[in-house]
């Protein structure tokens, strides 16, 4: 089983849309997968069709000693399951700050459910704080998505240089799996420097570019992942083929 | 002297593209602006031309006893100062939180300025966190950027409620200047559609829309403020307008 956290302290890159619709196609594909939402606002619940607000959920597995595989929520997508955020979590991280072992958290929650899974996905917030650093932690991988945009290059030093302190201190065993950029606008000439750019400094990005698509906007408002919403779309085919490269990298070690 | 705090958990709903365009429509109409950036991500200073990882900053006047005045850079435009983040901003809430009344600690720094600008904006992170508090509690209004997207409508209501609960307990002048449409584009459904949810339910909602532009991404790869960078663009004429129909509500109390 390996887990994977989707991350990225840039706001607004397609963390949540990657994380879901990742999810939904490697389901699609036969692989039993989890997705665990570690972001207070809690989107995955919803562009996947479960409830929001419930309980128990992450926060109560995380601080109040509920067990993981109890807050596990079905999904409209055969083989997907879920684990819900909560509102909670936006203050957890003083919460979390006191108790001893604070970075291992999740990695100590996750460990109930490892047979049950073959790859757990886990959807960061906008943060590099310290329920990030949980996911950080927990995590055999990392996959970064990053929007063709420029604001959002100035950031991508700064996280990969987190990854490898968390990789030094608290998880040696933490590999990049790659970085695959979003909302590709090909008819602008910024997406395409940016892509040029991405292309040129990193060495793992992925060769599958996912494009800018209002299917992806509209399909959460759909309640459900765009492999279903949309499933011949531009979009649907870019996360089949992101699933495509994610299982050949994982596969190949 | 007004201070107005520019607040969205959402990531990516354009806080920082609001907050840089909106100071330099503003400075370019004769107003004396301060742009304060506490977002550990400090896109703010590379929009706007300034250099990025300068001593003192934003941190050192929360948490290093350095008197904010001292903390001022010049911009590339006339009129607008700013005052620049810090990536240690992304492990200060734990410091903050130490500290006796943590959440006034911007409002205390911001009070030494008074004097010097009419306007102070605070371009917040993407959190409703610890510095996201004393930016609501030093703020005498909050505006409120909202993309024209489906998961963007998520969070108003809680981000409503808590501007309501920094009112009630930190903050009882903190006002509501108002919600601004972002990244509309017209020709989508899901955007018209959300415009009309917000023109529905907010009754705060500037008649301004700012439309999705692709000059709005170039800007700050240009490092200047779309004003400059292509002042003729439906762009800037959108910021121009949002920053007439700010002065008006100011005005009218
Ligand atoms: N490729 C795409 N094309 C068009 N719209 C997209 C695309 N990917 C995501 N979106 C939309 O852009 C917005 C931001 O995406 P998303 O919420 O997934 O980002 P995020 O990184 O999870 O944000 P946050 O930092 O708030 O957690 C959403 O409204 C989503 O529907
Ligand atoms: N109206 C617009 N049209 C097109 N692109 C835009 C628009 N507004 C902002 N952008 C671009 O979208 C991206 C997100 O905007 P921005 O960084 O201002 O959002 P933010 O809310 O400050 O993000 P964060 O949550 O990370 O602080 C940036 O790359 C910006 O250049
Ligand atoms: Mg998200
Ligand atoms: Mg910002």
């Amino acid at each position: 089983m390996t887990i994977v956290a989707i991350a990225n302290q840039k706001g607004g890159v397609g963390k949540t849309t990657t994380a879901v619709n990742l999810a939904a196609a490697l389901a699609e594909r036969g692989v039993r997968v989890l997705l665990v939402d570690v972001d207070a606002q809690g989107n995955a619940a919803s562009a996947l069709g479960a409830p929001r607000g419930v309980r128990p959920n992450i926060f109560d597995a995380l601080l109040g000693g509920v067990a993981l595989e109890d807050c596990i929520l079905a999904t409209g997508t055969e083989r997907l399951d879920l684990v819900p955020s909560s509102l909670d979590l936006a203050g957890a991280e003083l919460d979390l700050a006191a108790l001893p072992e604070r970075e291992q958290r999740l990695a100590a929650a996750l460990g109930g459910v490892r047979g049950r899974y073959e790859i757990i996905l886990i959807d960061c917030g906008p943060s590099l704080g310290l329920i990030t650093l949980n996911a950080l932690t927990a995590a055999d991988q990392v996959l970064i998505p990053v929007q063709c945009e420029y604001l959002a290059l100035e950031g991508l030093a700064a996280l990969i240089d987190t990854i490898a302190r968390v990789r030094r201190q608290l998880n040696p065993s933490l590999c990049m799996l790659g970085v695959v950029a979003t909302m590709y606008d090909g008819r602008t000439r910024l997406a395409r420097d940016v892509a040029d750019e991405l292309r040129r400094h990193i060495n793992t990005l992925f060769e599958t570019i996912i494009p800018r698509s209002v299917r992806l906007g509209e399909a959460p408002s759909h309640q459900m992942a765009v492999l279903q919403y949309a499933p011949n779309s531009r979009a649907a085919e870019a996360y089949r083929e992101l699933a495509e490269e994610v299982l050949a990298r994982l596969n190949s070690g």
